[in-house]
């Protein structure tokens, strides 16, 4: 990508403290739609053969060419590893692809593009195309990625909502993947801003949501009045300024629809002859699927996503229902109203990061007591690799080799990128350590906005921020065994674990197993029925990561609609050597809870030096 | 009647592969079918075999087999396979 690494601190070449030849050895593993070889992201110059401990292959079918880069390719869809979605090309060259120079979409967005861990290898997994991703070509893909040795997977697929544990395919295969030692970090999904919709849910899958960077695109729309409206797309189209007439769809209606539906610009609806050569104004994105077959040249609408940027088939600009509105007035007031739509403009968002509209929200409604999405990263309007063969939308007929997406899609990779980066420093550590080095340095996130779509059900433990999680201090750590045990405070049986497992399990009855109790970074109650008073504890072990003599005091910070009352058992934290662990107690009391928002607070452990900073959310409903 | 339900892909999924030596997933998967399906050869009902890192089929079964191999031991769940999305 141009711009959300530099974003996010991990700058380009000697700025960034790297360990380069454990940066090579690390593979990342991208289960995805496929690759496209011959992107310069993806070129092996500089790089040596594979890493020893690489046992996958190359079968990406015909006119397919892996190599020291592009170490591994297979297939579950029958037509080769090929990307002709340019959504798997998109995801691996955020995560892991090469530092390309002078890159953009037709101008837009002008910058070195370049992965988290540039040095590091992919294996491209294909197991999506057009229609989708099977379940059981996804399971295909983690079975392999696991035994093939990718270090981490990183997987930009899902549903509109969770699925039990034992009937989701990426459940079951980040399990085993976490089991073999593989950090699997997924998107939260793109069904927000309604509350409940993140699919990813499992505590042993690191779940991402989407946030916008410093660096914004906007389309203005000049009015013949010389009123300038901003909107939002990718508009790469040059119009030179010019102003042409524009025409409401509900003024172009053809006789056999109503004006309410011309308005919305639906499938048959306008008349060709009123619009042909003027600017197509509709209240709705229908018009994007027929504006070029009646003649349009170019189109505004009102836009329901309208914070983030697409690219069109032609130009075109998103409007905000207000600025819809005064545009609609200006057409209405005047005799012949005409407009410009502009090139894209780069703007420096000052308000980001802010989380996506459409991005997945919690509360997480298979295990309730563990907070999801965990963590937010860039994923609105990124600029990466893409498949030529791509289509950029729907009827587009330009091809590139490297375009904007947004979407939790983009968000995933950038995480994976931070997990490779962490783990070159610390190659030994488990998954669930650098889970917690990720989760537990995250920046706060400013909630300005109201409702469940800013809370912690938007963003999780924050903004990820790689340098800092490079240096945690101390980890909550998590095995295949503590995982078990959640899975039996979860009522699965003894006996359906220990298939899951291959090891003598015993689920025990005791309270202390209790899913709220799993070391996780974050905290989080759901309590079951309004309560005047509660009081929830939550049971946790940090492991010190940092130098061998520290003293950690814990110190509690309000978040938002915080009526929470927090007290830490110790209160001071000290280790006398690395990987010792230390145990304490949280208990939260309080009152009233919001029926509709949760209520929050963030307990912070501090040397000094490092932050160690966990969400606390109570919430009911 | 059997033969006319209409069959679709169902996951099998048996958890861990069992550490033991003599265990080979694939035989196991194919006289699973064979057992629930009653015919000898399984071509054209086994989609996939999950078998490096863990355990499990994807077959072509119909919704009385589908509930024959949920009871089977060694089964954690059967479900139908279903379409995600790129996100």
């Amino acid at each position: 990508t141009t711009s959300s690494w530099d974003f996010m601190g991990l700058k380009e070449g000697k700025k960034t403290n790297r360990n380069p030849t454990v940066e090579s050895d690390t593979i990342i593993g991208v289960i995805d739609s496929g690759i496209t070889p011959e992107s310069q992201s993806f070129s092996d110059k500089g790089f040596g053969p594979p890493p020893e401990k690489w046992k996958g292959v190359c079968s990406g079918g015909e006119n397919f060419t892996c190599n020291n880069k592009l170490i591994g390719a297979r297939d579950y869809t029958n037509s080769g590893t090929r990307d002709t979605e340019g959504h798997g090309t998109h995801t691996a060259s955020t995560a892991a692809g090469n530092a390309v120079a002078d890159t953009s979409f037709f101008g837009i967005g002008n910058g070195t593009v370049r992965g988290g861990v540039p040095a590091s290898r992919i294996a491209a997994y294909k197991a999506c195309n057009a229609t989708g991703c099977g379940m059981e070509a996804l399971l295909s893909a983690f079975d392999d990625a696991i035994a093939d040795g990718v270090d981490l997977i990183t997987i930009s697929i899902g549903g509109e909502s969770a699925h039990s544990f034992e009937t989701d395919s990426i459940a079951i295969g980040t399990f085993h993947a976490m089991a073999n030692g593989i950090l699997t970090v997924s998107s939260a999904g793109n069904s927000g801003p309604e509350d409940s919709t993140v699919c990813a849910v499992a505590p042993w899958i690191l779940t991402v949501a989407a946030t916008t960077t410093n660096r914004g695109f906007v389309t203005k729309v000049v009015l013949g009045n010389g009123k300038t409206l901003v909107g939002k797309s990718v508009n790469a189209f040059d119009m030179k300024g010019q102003k042409y007439p524009i025409v409401y769809g509900k003024s172009a209606a053809s006789s056999v629809c109503e004006a309410e539906n011309a308005a919305l610009c639906e499938p048959e609806c306008l008349e060709a002859s009123l619009v042909k050569g003027k600017i197509l104004v509709c209240a709705s994105t229908k018009g994007l699927k027929v504006a070029e077959s009646v003649g349009a040249i170019a189109l505004i609408f009102k836009s329901l996503k309208p914070d983030v940027a697409f690219i069109h088939p032609l130009p075109a600009s998103g409007l905000p229902e207000k600025d819809f509105d005064s545009l609609v007035s200006y057409i209405e007031s005047t005799e012949s109203p005409s407009a410009a739509i502009l090139k894209t403009e780069e703007i420096f968002n000052r308000t980001s990061p802010l989380v996506g509209s459409f991005s997945s929200r919690g509360p997480n409604t298979i295990a309730v007591d563990i907070l999801k999405p965990d963590i937010t990263a860039p994923g609105v309007e990124i600029l990466a690799a893409f498949s030529p063969d791509g289509e950029l939308s729907q009827g587009d007929t330009r091809h590139v080799k490297y375009s904007v997406l947004s979407g939790t899609s983009m968000s995933c990779p950038h995480v994976a990128g931070v997990a490779a980066y962490v783990k070159t420093f610390y190659p030994k550590w488990s998954p669930s350590m650098i889970q917690s080095a990720i989760m537990t340095t995250a920046w706060p996130v400013n909630a300005t906005g109201t409702g469940i779509a800013s809370t912690e059900f938007a963003f999780g433990a924050g903004h990820v921020d790689p340098i800092a999680a490079s240096n945690p201090g101390l980890v909550y750590e998590l095995d295949k065994t503590d995982h078990i045990a959640f899975l039996c405070g979860m009522n699965y049986t003894s006996k359906i674990l220990r298939i899951i497992s291959d090891e003598t399990v015993t689920c025990s009855e005791d309270k202390e197993i209790s899913p709220r109790n799993l070391n996780y970074p974050s905290m989080t109650a759901r309590l079951s029925v309004p309560h005047s008073n509660f009081t929830v504890t939550f049971n946790r072990t940090l492991t010190n990561v940092g130098p061998s003599s520290s003293t950690y005091k814990s110190k509690v910070v309000a978040g938002h609609r915080s009526n929470l009352n927090v007290n830490v058992t110790p209160s001071v934290l000290s280790f006398k050597e690395v990987n010792e662990k230390q145990s304490f107690r949280v208990t939260v009391t309080g009152s009233d809870l919001d029926s509709k928002l949760p209520s929050s607070a963030y307990l912070i452990w501090s040397d000094g030096t490092h932050n160690v900073r966990s969400p606390i959310v109570v919430y009911t409903g | 009647t059997e033969d006319s339900q209409e069959k679709q892909v169902y996951i099998v999924y048996m958890g861990s592969l069992p550490s033991r030596v003599d265990y080979t997933p694939m035989s196991h998967h194919m006289s699973i079918l064979q057992e629930i399906t009653g015919e000898s050869s399984i071509e054209g009902r086994l989609v996939r075999n999950y078998k490096r890192s863990f355990n499990g089929f994807a077959a072509r079964l119909t919704e009385s087999e589908r509930e024959r191999v949920a009871e089977m031991d060694g089964v954690v769940s059967v479900f139908p396979n279903k379409k995600l999305q790129l996100q």
